[in-house]
């Protein structure tokens, strides 16, 4: 899914 | 673990709300209430639901459990549940089986299952708290409207949001469209407002095919939440009774 970003690229693991 | 929740309907709209999006969660059970957290496969979305302790009338959680449970499975079971039953979960320490009780409000009727649960093992995130640029409340209605109707011409939607309101557009084979809204007070009916909270401009592009799916939330409140800031995900909340949420991200599409 080009262009589409990742969530955890965001939000860290705990 | 027990939590009595007066109305069925809601725990059949949270759960018909999220099960496209995630399949094996965990309930997370403890004495504040019942949470989850849980990314979609392809790691786009988070669904973040938190039912709180006031929710349940009664709710009692003597030790901190993790439910594991198929989404496909409580569905199957919560179909047996008419909306305005009393629903009952009950699970013991480290249980094998989770106990939903329906009771009709009318008649003696009880009926009782159990489900079977799983060992999931699930990365929690770490969600920070965000001062959002814009943040827009409007009927949730409109919103799957909007994303129903953007959805038959494109794959992705871009949301801008200046003093001017906020304006929802997009581009794709046949055509392009856009939908804006200002801010409005509705006099009669303060659920069909718009609110719009602007600290600066932010302009993202998101996949409408998530927020189409977002939208099967919309029974659960009359109102959504939209908060943005550039470069970071979308929160789209449902606010529940008694501080109750449910929350999704999604990650913006990076730009070209």
């Amino acid at each position: 899914n080009p262009g589409q970003g990742n969530i955890m690229s965001f939000f860290g693991k705990k | 673990l027990e939590a009595r929740l007066e109305q069925a309907a809601m725990l059949k709209r949270v759960v018909d709300a999220i099960k496209d999006l995630v399949q094996d969660c965990n309930f997370d059970c403890n004495d504040s209430g019942i949470a989850l957290q849980a990314m979609d496969n392809s790691h786009v979305a988070l669904v973040s639901m938190m039912l709180k302790s006031e929710s349940f009338s009664p709710f009692r959680c003597d030790r901190n459990i993790a439910l594991g449970i198929n989404l496909t499975s409580l569905t199957k079971v919560l179909r047996a549940a008419q909306g305005d039953d009393i629903l009952t979960l009950k699970a013991e320490d480290a249980p094998d089986v989770v106990n939903l009780t329906f009771e009709s409000p009318e008649s003696d009727r009880l009926s009782e299952y159990d489900i079977k649960l799983m060992d999931i093992d699930q990365e929690h995130l770490g969600i920070p708290d965000t001062e959002y640029a814009a943040t827009i409340t409007l009927p949730s209605s409109e919103f799957s409207r909007i994303t129903r109707d953007l959805s038959a011409l494109s794959e992705s939607v871009a949301i801008e949001c200046t003093k001017e309101g906020v304006k929802f557009t997009c581009t794709g084979d046949i055509g392009n469209g856009s939908v804006s809204l200002r801010q409005h007070t509705n006099v009669e009916n303060d659920a069909k407002s718009v609110d719009i909270s602007l600290t600066e401009p932010v302009a993202l592009t998101f996949s409408l095919k998530y927020l189409v799916n977002f939208c099967k939330a919309a029974g659960l409140s009359d109102r959504v939440r939209l908060c943005l800031s550039n470069e970071v995900p979308l929160l789209v909340e449902y606010g529940l009774s008694n501080n109750s949420y449910l929350r999704f991200y999604l990650a913006p599409k990076i730009g070209d």
